[in-house]
């Protein structure tokens, strides 16, 4: 579908994709962990797009199984939510991701 | 206004109040944190009372001054929202607010 090509395109194009909600603090969390890191995250903030916003989130569900926002991608990759995301900078595996996928 | 005397009735009738969404994760917490503390809060999801959530949620902002979720009472008190309720579980506040306010 044409949604879909559009989100496959914003994936590959940006190295870190955030679908968000803009009044979500989930959202505002990993939006503002990436820029503390160094990385402006391409935002869309999916309660802006009218009628297209639910679409999109179910599309999403549809592509990663994850139903919920804020939803990650690093380099064309399905990182997960908020958790997900602290999770790995916690590991000490975030940034290693971050470098690779901005190298390109 | 009767909205206003529901609201008052609830913090004084329930030693916790949380005012929440059912869907956002920083409620989610807060009302787990208490849980996990042996208390359960009296819980009211805006998101399912219909034209009524929104204007309970403006009536919050005009008795509090916080327009956000979630909105925590404990002993009748305002006590903020998610993080201010985490901070004070840190600083080692919060129990002693619990026990004071399910003793009554
Ligand atoms: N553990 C997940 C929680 C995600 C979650 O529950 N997100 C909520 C908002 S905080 C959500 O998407 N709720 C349904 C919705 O807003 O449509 C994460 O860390 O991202
Ligand atoms: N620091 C506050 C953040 C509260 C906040 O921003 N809440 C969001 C949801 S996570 C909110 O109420 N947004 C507006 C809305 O949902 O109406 C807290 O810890 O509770
Ligand atoms: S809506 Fe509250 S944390 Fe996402």
């Amino acid at each position: 579908s044409r949604l879909e090509e559009t989100v496959k395109k914003t994936i590959t194009e940006n190295p870190v994709v955030v679908y968000s909600k803009s009044w979500c603090s989930y959202s505002s969390e990993v939006k503002s962990l990436f820029k503390r890191l160094g990385v402006e995250p391409f935002v869309i903030e999916l309660d802006a797009l009218g009628a297209q916003g639910p679409q999109l989130q179910k599309l999403l569900e549809r592509l990663t199984g994850q139903h919920t926002v804020p939803n990650v991608f690093i380099g064309g990759k399905h990182i997960g939510g908020c958790s997900e995301t602290v999770k790995l900078y916690h590991k000490g595996e975030l940034q290693p991701l971050l470098a690779e996928a901005t190298a390109k």
